[in-house]
C-alpha cells in the first residue's frame, strides 16, 4: 500500500563497483586495485 | 600470474585488523563460505603462520597479486567494499589472479578504445603474455567477476571496452559472484578435487537419481517422471524448456491406502561439519492430508545399518506452484538424506513431487520473499517506487522487512534495495534491546539454477550499529521502530510501524535481474536472513607467541641436521658419527678427529717455527747492540783474568 517515504540511507551512494569507489577515494593503483610493488614490476 | 612461489596454502591465514567496518567483516565471512561451498580454498584466523593476509580499512579496495611471501600482506576493504563481490575479487587477486582482460588473448575477444581512456589511466589496461600469466586452459570469460565493466576509466560516455560479440557488451563487468570460469580456474591452479563444504546436488536429469535410492520397507516408490498426474506439468531445473529432458520426481497418492509411505534415500554421505542445509523444490498436488517428512539415516559402529531420525515434516496446502523449502540438518557422522513420503486420508488426484535438491554444510537462509510476474512488476512500478516484503521475525526477537524499488529509484535506474527494522509484537518488542545490536541483514535475490555451486545470487548485508544516528538528528538510525519510525499500513489493513531504511541503489541492473535465472516461471525469489554478528565487534586475538613448530621452519639445518626446539629458541642438532662431525648454527661445517691430529702436528710446527725465528732475531739484535757499545768505547777492551 502507498505509505509515507521512510528515512532511507544509500550506504553506496551511487557507486556501481569497487573501481567506481576507488575512482572517488582518489586511488590511482595499478589497474584500479592493484598493490604493484616495483620488483613485481621488473619480473613483468 | 605464474609461479608457484606465489600460491598460499589451501587454507589461507587471515586476520582482521580493528579498523574494519562490522558489517565488512561479517559480509568477508560470507565471502569465505563462497570460497568453501565453491572451492576447496579455506580461510582460517592468522596463528602466526609465516605469511597471512591482514585485511585491513584502507582508503578503497584493493590487493597484491599473488602470495608475496613478505610476512603480513594487506587488503584493503574500505569504505564501500563491504559487498560480497568486491570482496571475493580482491581475495581472487590475493589468490593470484590477474583482471580477465588483461589475459594475453583478450585482442581476439575485446577491443579496448584507447581514446576513450582517461589521460594517464592507459597502464590500466595492460595485457601480460604467456610466460607471465597463464588461462589455465579456460576460454576467454566475459562473465569473470574479475572482468572490468564497459565504462572502466571512460572520459566520457562512451565505453572504453567493446566484446567482439556484441551480446557481451553488458555481461562484462558483473559483481555479482563467481563464474563457472572463474571457479574453473581458480580449481585448477590450487588443484581442487573437492570443494571444502559441499555435499551433494540433484536436478534428477540423469537417469542414475545421482546415486539415491528406493527406501527399504516401504508400500511404494518415487518416480522418475517429467510430468505427473494432477500436477506439476513440468520440472523446475528446466521448465518443460526442453524436450527429452525436465525431470523430477513424484510419489504419486492417487492410488494406495492410507498410511502408505514412500522412501527416498540420498547416496551416503559424509560430513565435516555438524551442520547442513538442504534445500529442494516441492510441489505438492495430493491430498491435504499427504504429508513429506525429511528424515536421516545416520551410521555408526553401535549402528551400522543406520538409524533414522526424523527431522522436520513439511507442511502446507497443495497449490499450483514449486515452492522452495530449506531444512537445517544437525548430522556428524556419515548419513543419508530420507524424504519420507506418506499419503494420508481422503482422495487424491495428485501426489508429491521433488526437484532441485542440493546439500551443503552451511547455513540455511531463514525467510523466503517470492515476488510473482516479477518481470511485469519490474516494468509497471513507477520509478522511485518501493515495494516490501512481508514482516519476518528473526530468532532473535526483532522483526524486519526489505524495501525493494523494481523500476529504480530517484537517484538511480537500478533496482534499490533497503532493509528496514519493523514493530512487531508489543511484549516481545519490549524485551529487546534498543537500539537494535550488530544484526546482519541480508537480501538475495536467488539464481535459480538447479546447482548451488552455479548460481551466482545477487546479496547485499548491512549491519544495526547501535550507535549510528538518523542523519541530522539526535534519534538513533535502528532504534526501535514505534520511536523512529513510520506508522504504516499492511495489505490486509494491520497497522505496524516501518524503521528508517539502510541499504543500496544500485543493488543490481535490471539488464542483469533479467539475466541467468533469476526469474523463473515468471517469479523472483529473496532469501533474507539477519544474523547476530556482534561477536565480530572485538579485536581477533593475535597469536599467543609464534607457533614453536613454526620457528624451526625459519631455519635451516644443512647436512642433514635436525631442528629442535631448546627452550623458547630453534637449533639445529647436527649429525655426529665415529670420529667425525658437524658443527656451526646450521650444521655447515665438518670436522673430525684426524683434522683434530693434523692441527695439533701443524700447530706444534708452527709454534716450534715461531720461536725459533724469535729467538734467533734475538740473538742477532743482541749481537749487534754489544758490537755497537763495544765501537762506542774506542776500539773495546780486552779483558784479561787478573787473579789467574
Amino acid at each position: 500500500l502507498p505509505t509515507s517515504k521512510v528515512t532511507e540511507y544509500d550506504v553506496d551512494g551511487g557507486k556501481e563497483d569497487l573501481f567506481a569507489v576507488n575512482q572517488a577515494a582518489g586511488l590511482d593503483l595499478f589497474e584500479g586495485d592493484i598493490l604493484y610493488d616495483e620488483e613485481q614490476v621488473r619480473n613483468s | 600470474l605464474i609461479g608457484d612461489q606465489y600460491l598460499w596454502p589451501t587454507t589461507v591465514p587471515y586476520y582482521f585488523e580493528d579498523d574494519l567496518d562490522i558489517n565488512a567483516k561479517g559480509v568477508i565471512m560470507k565471502a569465505f563460505e563462497q570460497y568453501r561451498l565453491k572451492t576447496c580454498i579455506d580461510y582460517k584466523p592468522w596463528s602466526g603462520e609465516k605469511n597471512y593476509i591482514s585485511v585491513f580499512k584502507g582508503s578503497g579496495c584493493f590487493s597484491s597479486v599473488g602470495n608475496q611471501r613478505k610476512g603480513k600482506q594487506t587488503l584493503s576493504i574500505g569504505a564501500g567494499c563491504d559487498r560480497i563481490a568486491t570482496i571475493e575479487h580482491e581475495f581472487l587477486h590475493a589468490l593470484g589472479f590477474w583482471h580477465e582482460q588483461s589475459r594475453a588473448d583478450r585482442d581476439d575477444y575485446v577491443t579496448i578504445m584507447w581514446d576513450r581512456i582517461q589521460a594517464g589511466r592507459e597502464h590500466n589496461f595492460n595485457k601480460y603474455d604467456d610466460t607471465t600469466s597463464s588461462s589455465l586452459n579456460v576460454p576467454y570469460d566475459y562473465g569473470s567477476m574479475m572482468h572490468y565493466s564497459k565504462t572502466a576509466f571512460q572520459n566520457g560516455t562512451e565505453p572504453t571496452i567493446v566484446t567482439k560479440i556484441p551480446a557481451f557488451s553488458d555481461v562484462i563487468g558483473q559483481r555479482m559472484e563467481f563464474s563457472d570460469s572463474d571457479l574453473l580456474k581458480l580449481n585448477r591452479l590450487y588443484n581442487c578435487t573437492r570443494p571444502t563444504t559441499f555435499l551433494d546436488t540433484c536436478d534428477f536429469e540423469l537417469e542414475n537419481i545421482c546415486g539415491m535410492i528406493q527406501g527399504q520397507g516401504d508400500n511404494a516408490d518415487w518416480e522418475r517422471v517429467t510430468k505427473a498426474t494432477g500436477g506439476p506439468d513440468t520440472d523446475y531445473s528446466n521448465m518443460g524448456r526442453c524436450t527429452g529432458t525436465g525431470y523430477f520426481m513424484h510419489f504419486s497418492t492417487v492410488s494406495g491406502s492410507e498410511g502408505h509411505t514412500a522412501l527416498l534415500e540420498s547416496r551416503l554421505l559424509y560430513p565435516n561439519r555438524n551442520y547442513q542445509c538442504l534445500q529442494f523444490f516441492y510441489y505438492h498436488s495430493g491430498n491435504p492430508n499427504d504429508k513429506l517428512e525429511i528424515w536421516v539415516r545416520e551410521y555408526n559402529e553401535a549402528n551400522p545399518s543406520g538409524t533414522l531420525r526424523m527431522i522436520e515434516t513439511i507442511t502446507g496446502l497443495p497449490e499450483t506452484l514449486w515452492q522452495l523449502h530449506h531444512v537445517s540438518l544437525n548430522v556428524s557422522t556419515k548419513f543419508r538424506v530420507v524424504f519420507k513420503g506418506t499419503k494420508g486420508a481422503g482422495s487424491s488426484t495428485g501426489g508429491l513431487s521433488l526437484d532441485d535438491v542440493n546439500l551443503s554444510e552451511t547455513t540455511c537462509p531463514e525467510h523466503v520473499w517470492r515476488i510473482k510476474n516479477f518481470k511485469s512488476i519490474m516494468e509497471n512500478t513507477p520509478r522511485g517506487t518501493a515495494i516490501y516484503s512481508p514482516r519476518f521475525r528473526s530468532k532473535y526477537g526483532y522483526t524486519f522487512q526489505m524495501g525493494l524499488y523494481p523500476n529504480g529509484t530517484e537517484t538511480s535506474k537500478d533496482m534499490g534495495a533497503f532493509a528496514s527494522l519493523t514493530s512487531g509484537d508489543d511484549v516481545i518488542d519490549g524485551e529487546l534491546t534498543w537500539p537494535c545490536p550488530w544484526m546482519q541483514i541480508t537480501m538475495m535475490l536467488m539464481d535459480q539454477n538447479a546447482d548451488i555451486r552455479k548460481r551466482m545470487s545477487n546479496q547485499r548485508s548491512v549491519t544495526s550499529d547501535p550507535n549510528q544516528k538518523v542523519e541530522g538528528s539526535t534519534m538513533f538510525f535502528w532504534d526501535n521502530p514505534r520511536k523512529v519510525g513510520m506508522e504504516v499500513t499492511d495489505g490486509d489493513g494491520t497497522k505496524y510501524f516501518r524503521g528508517p531504511g539502510f541499504g543500496t541503489s544500485v543493488y543490481l541492473t535490471q539488464a542483469r535481474a533479467l539475466s541467468r535465472e533469476f526469474i523463473k516461471g515468471g517469479d523472483a525469489i529473496f532469501l533474507l536472513s539477519m544474523e547476530d554478528i556482534s561477536h565480530l565487534v572485538s579485536s581477533q586475538p593475535l597469536p599467543p607467541t609464534t607457533p614453536t613448530d613454526d620457528l624451526c621452519t625459519l631455519i635451516k639445518c644443512e647436512n642433514d641436521g635436525v631442528c629442535v626446539m631448546d627452550g623458547v629458541k630453534a637449533a639445529c642438532r647436527c649429525v655426529v658419527g665415529d670420529d667425525w662431525w658437524y658443527y656451526g648454527d646450521r650444521c655447515q661445517f665438518k670436522s673430525s678427529n684426524q683434522d683434530g691430529v693434523v692441527t695439533a702436528v701443524v700447530s706444534t710446527v708452527v709454534v716450534f717455527v715461531v720461536m725459533l725465528v724469535v729467538t734467533v732475531v734475538i740473538v742477532v739484535c743482541m749481537k749487534k747492540k754489544f758490537k755497537k757499545k763495544m765501537n762506542d768505547m774506542g776500539g773495546g777492551t780486552t779483558t784479561q783474568n787478573n787473579y789467574a
